[in-house]
């Protein structure tokens, strides 16, 4: 038997909304420490890996381990069902070729029930082994969700080069190029606002647009996300997954990673 | 520019 309740549903949703579009179908794994996933886009270019702790949710419960094979796009479309203030429940019985949503309205007095059918997957798990990155950029969410999207207005790949006086991302097309630099500050105000980077040695890579404007589809998310570089590996971007609930306090229940693979020179 | 690698070639199949 599984169980696993969250009471903001709206972070369900928005996890979904961040990965659905990269990977139709996928498995989540899950275990008595919680939820993942992982799985490549059609193209094997990038990889998301979704982290869900036990202990992030109001209720977790999993007997055994399971694996839910589902199509993402369903489950989008039924989470759409669901209330943003509805507290939301996953359940899947040993066993059983479907898993129960179970939606509770804020009212206390209306419950909606709806039932996806799971899919054998075949699983393509790969093994991400540790890594120490050479650049680590931390910044707001919402201001690398602004860079990629300009940037895809001039090119479709971005260079993003770190030296000791900050971060560059520019691209190049036909009608010019275009860049934006970023150096660290930091505010004590609004951390949310902060650029932090971290480098142990100067790089420069090359990374396709249309992926990383996907992955900014997790902005909503969180308010910084940390980008970690090393030469000839693959770009890591990074989003917490946070709980906000109704006395305002956050609560990081997990994260979001998205593995890019770099371009290379011919 | 340049050529787009594979993420499966970074990355073991487990």
């Amino acid at each position: 038997m599984f169980e696993a309740k969250l009471d903001r549903g709206i972070v369900l949703k928005k996890i979904l909304d961040a990965i659905n579009q990269l990977v139709n179908e996928a498995s989540w794994e899950c275990t008595s420490s919680g939820m993942s996933l992982q799985a490549m886009d059609t193209s094997h270019v990038s990889l998301v890996a979704v982290n869900l702790n036990g202990d992030g949710f109001s209720k977790f419960r999993c007997d055994r381990n399971m694996v839910l094979g589902m199509n993402l796009v369903n489950l989008s479309k039924i989470l759409k069902c669901a209330g943003n203030d509805d507290k939301v429940t996953i359940k899947a019985a040993d066993g059983d070729d479907k898993i129960k949503l179970i939606f509770e309205a804020p009212n206390e007095y209306e419950v909606s029930q709806y039932e996806i059918k799971l899919m054998n997957l075949d699983a393509e798990y790969l093994g991400i082994p540790e890594t120490s990155y050479n650049v680590t950029v931390k910044m707001p969410a919402a201001k690398f969700q602004r860079i990629c999207r300009d940037l895809n207005q001039i090119g479709d790949a971005v260079t993003i080069s770190c030296t000791k006086s900050g971060v560059d991302f520019s691209a190049t097309g036909d009608l010019g190029n275009g860049s934006v630099s970023l150096s660290q500050n930091s505010s004590f105000d609004k951390p949310e606002d902060n650029v932090t980077i971290s480098m142990q040695e100067p790089l420069s890579q090359t990374f396709a647009l249309k992926y990383l404007n996907q992955f900014t589809k997790a902005t909503p998310l969180c308010s910084q996300v940390t980008l970690s570089l090393s030469p000839d590996v693959p770009l890591v971007v990074e989003y917490k997954i946070i709980e906000e609930n109704e006395e305002d306090s956050k609560n990081e229940i997990g994260h979001i990673r998205y593995y890019l693979a770099p371009k290379i020179d011919d | 520019k340049g050529a787009q690698t594979r993420i499966d070639t970074f990355f073991k199949m487990m």
